[in-house]
């Protein structure tokens, strides 16, 4: 009986994790891989910016006139914080889906999407990136990490720790249903600061754990190794999700561009 | 709660946009 809620949780969370998420990384590999009909538009340099940001972004974000003036740094800066937002309310949805969350005390439920959203977030981006570049709006453009290095500081150094994340991550070839487990036990993290019922997490936390170990024996039964490096992943991104905050708040104070209201409320006394 | 009342509502209201 146990080995069959184990596996209805794991049905749960990744049926909930394919309804949330408008990408995901059986999408973005049909793309990346160029097995669609319509490949994506590349954006490589600034004139190709201003083709995608015409068509692609303008369906996107809409073109607000405040933008208009600003350099591109500040322009793909506005893109990424869109995304951003996006993904923490999908991921809000997504954090609602799994079994428990929603019976949790509810200022535990906002530090559990405060400190884990982020995390989350570049888990999933590396779904979109290959050694080249990453997939943007909604997999219809495709920016190459060429072209983010060479934005000017500190806007360039933004995504390059991204991408050494994700190709790491992508070695370890999870799919959809491994990462869905693994998005759900980032989020269900019984060790956030300022949690009240700790015990009730860690009692979520440990089911996820035990069902993502138990999922990932039978969906990789040659890598035995996989979770105690999905474990260690889990520290790396928490490293990666510092250094972003600080950038972030190094933005906030030399750029003249806006946070959105949203990722204020997220990285105020973050870390 | 007045300090992160956007999540909370995202919590409490899954039918309310937020802008971008």
């Amino acid at each position: 009986p146990q080995l069959a809620d184990q596996k209805t949780l794991a049905k749960q969370i990744h049926e909930a994790y394919l309804k949330n998420f408008n990408m995901n990384k059986s999408k973005a590999r049909t793309i990346l891989t160029g097995k669609t009909s319509t490949p994506p538009f590349v954006i490589h340099d600034m004139e190709t910016l201003q083709l995608a940001e015409q068509t692609l972004v303008a369906k996107m974000v809409g073109s607000s006139a405040a933008l208009l003036n600003k350099d591109a740094e500040v322009r793909i800066f506005h893109c990424c914080q869109c995304t951003s937002v996006e993904t923490v309310t999908e991921l809000t949805e997504f954090a609602k889906s799994v079994p428990g969350f929603s019976n949790l005390d509810l200022n535990d439920q906002v530090t559990l999407l405060k400190y884990g959203v982020h995390e989350a977030f570049f888990a999933m981006l590396a779904s979109c990136m290959n050694k080249d570049g990453l997939l943007v709006a909604y997999g219809n453009g495709f920016i190459t990490r060429e072209f983010l290095k060479s934005l000017r500081r500190p806007f360039g150094e933004m995504m390059e720790p991204k991408f050494q994340f994700a190709m790491k991550f992508n070695s370890l070839e999870l799919d959809d249903s491994d990462l869905a487990l693994f998005v759900a036990a980032i989020i269900c993290c019984g060790d956030r600061p300022g949690l009240v019922n700790v015990p009730h997490i860690e009692r979520m936390q440990e089911s996820i754990v035990n069902v993502l170990h138990l999922h990932l024996k039978s969906n990789h039964p040659d890598n035995g190794f996989l979770f105690p490096k999905l474990l260690q992943k889990l520290v790396d991104l928490r490293q990666l999700v510092t250094e972003h905050a600080q950038l972030i708040q190094e933005i906030k104070k030399t750029e003249d561009t806006s946070l959105h209201p949203l990722l204020q409320e997220i990285y105020r006394d973050m870390y | 709660k007045e300090k992160h009342k956007i999540l909370h509502r995202l919590l409490q209201n899954s039918s309310s946009p937020v802008d971008l």
